[in-house]
């Protein structure tokens, strides 16, 4: 049996809205240590990891490990019919093919479920080594997401300069060029306006934008977010997800030809 | 020019 509860289904929505545009289906793979999801777009160019702890959640109950593999889409056409401050409980039991949402309203009310299939996802498991990061950059998750917008409109392309002075994005197309630095700040009055940088070496890297501004969409999760980079590896890229987990995004960079 | 990394150069597969 397998039953995980949160009091309400803004979160969920969320975070669901963070990982449809990059994936089709994904598998969660449920244990009495919660919930993860691992899983790279078509293209094998992103990778997105969910973690959600069991004690993050109102209750949680798993007997038995359990893989849902489960289409995002139909998922989300499931979410819309919560209201954000429905209760919303997943439910299966072992071995099953199916998996039930359960929506209660505040007032006890209004109680709905919805049965969905389980499918089987034949998905391949990366091992993402441990990585000491060149430069870690923690900065509001509104100005990531306002940059990359921006910058999107100049090019495919957005390069990333961190040195210990601060954090400089770049784009340059038909249009012509753009240029977004920011500084490190100090003595902010709110944690979450901090733009924060460790830095050990510089790093200068090359990004596609379609995939930062899929990323952004998990904005809404988190007041910060934070970018890990070093020389020639993937950029992480987390949203923490206050009390339950978080969600990284693995970016491969461009490289030279 | 440059081209577009994939993940799978850089992570195993398990």
């Amino acid at each position: 049996m397998f039953e995980a509860r949160l009091n309400n289904a803004t979160t969920l929505k969320k975070i669901l809205d963070a990982i449809k545009d990059l994936l089709n289906e994904g598998t969660f793979d449920c244990s009495d240590s919660g919930i993860q999801l691992q899983a790279m777009d078509n293209s094998h160019v992103s990778l997105v990891s969910l973690t959600l702890r069991s004690d993050g959640f109102d209750k949680f109950r798993c007997d038995r490990n359990l893989s849902m593999g489960m289409n995002l889409g139909s998922m989300a056409k499931i979410l819309k019919c919560a209201n954000n401050d429905d209760t919303v409980t997943i439910k299966a039991q072992d071995n099953a093919d199916t998996v039930t949402f359960m929506f209660e309203s505040q007032n006890q009310e209004k109680v709905s479920d919805y049965e969905m299939k389980l499918m089987n996802l034949d998905q391949e498991h990366l091992g993402i080594p441990e990585t000491d990061y060149s430069c870690v950059v923690r900065m509001p998750a509104m100005e990531f997401a306002r940059i990359c917008r921006d910058l999107a409109q100049f090019s495919e392309s957005v390069v990333i300069c961190c040195t210990k002075e601060g954090v400089k994005f770049s784009a340059s197309g038909d249009v012509g060029s753009a240029n977004v630095k920011l500084a490190q700040t100090f003595n902010v009055d709110k944690e979450e306006e901090a733009i924060v940088i460790e830095m050990q070496e510089p790093v200068v890297l090359t990004f596609a934008c379609r995939y930062l501004n899929a990323f952004t969409k998990a904005t809404p999760l988190s007041n910060q977010v934070q970018l890990s980079m070093s020389a020639d590896v993937p950029l992480v890229v987390e949203y923490r997800i206050a009390e339950l987990g978080h969600i990284r995004y693995y970016l491969a960079p461009k490289i030279e030809d | 020019t440059q081209t577009q990394g994939r993940l799978d150069n850089f992570f195993k597969v398990l």
